[in-house]
């Protein structure tokens, strides 16, 4: 779930 | 970071450098939507607020610095600068009929419900719509600038190449994000036409 929030792209 | 979404994003800035030296050397935003610019400029900063909390990478940072530089430079162009050469009669999108139904949606789906999620999801499918005002407007102008339909074209293509990238890292990385790969499809449906 965590990497879902981890917004990496712009 | 793949070559989909390093085009994409090259696009998207080629697409907003178009527009803002399209402005700035015609000295005039004749045929654009003004609303349209203000929505982006509100995707942006709705988006990148994470700029305060999360470094993720120097091109990340960089690019969104970019956006939001540019975004609110050409919508102080349109709307200070060059506010004489606003065509308002034309640019007559009701956008309360994007932003309030976008952002009940951004409160119902989302991810998680977080501020800054919300506000994420929110730009998401803000995203999506934020060109029907200046669509709206050539439809009512009947025409369109050859450099408008330049921008459009490079505006479109890049979420295009998002959809690329997120069929790449679904395959690759396993990676997809549900809210972002609908909205974008909505999105690049919308500027086919």
């Amino acid at each position: 779930e965590d990497d879902a929030n981890l917004k990496d792209e712009l | 970071m793949n070559v989909f979404r390093l085009t994409g994003d090259l696009s998207h800035l080629a697409a907003i450098i178009i527009l803002l030296l399209k402005i700035w050397k015609t000295r005039s935003c004749a045929g654009i939507s003004g609303k349209s610019q203000i929505l982006f400029a509100l995707v942006f900063t709705t988006r990148y607020l994470d700029l305060l909390t999360s470094f993720i990478s120097l091109y990340n940072t960089s690019m969104k610095v970019i956006y939001i530089g540019c975004s609110y430079a050409t919508v102080y162009l349109i709307y200070m600068k060059f506010r004489a050469t606003y065509d308002g009669n034309h640019d007559s999108f009701r956008v309360e009929f994007l932003v309030v139904p976008v952002g009940g949606l951004a409160v119902l789906i989302n991810h998680d419900f977080s501020p800054l999620e919300i506000l994420w999801t929110f730009s998401i499918y803000l995203e999506s719509v934020a060109i029907l005002p200046q669509l709206f407007m050539i439809s009512k102008t009947g025409e369109a600038e050859t450099i408008t339909t330049h921008y459009l074209f490079c505006l479109g293509l890049y979420r295009a190449l998002y959809l690329f990238n997120w069929i790449w890292r679904y395959y690759f990385e396993g990676f997809f994000d549900m809210i972002a790969i609908v909205a974008g499809v909505v999105q690049t449906v919308l500027y086919c036409d």
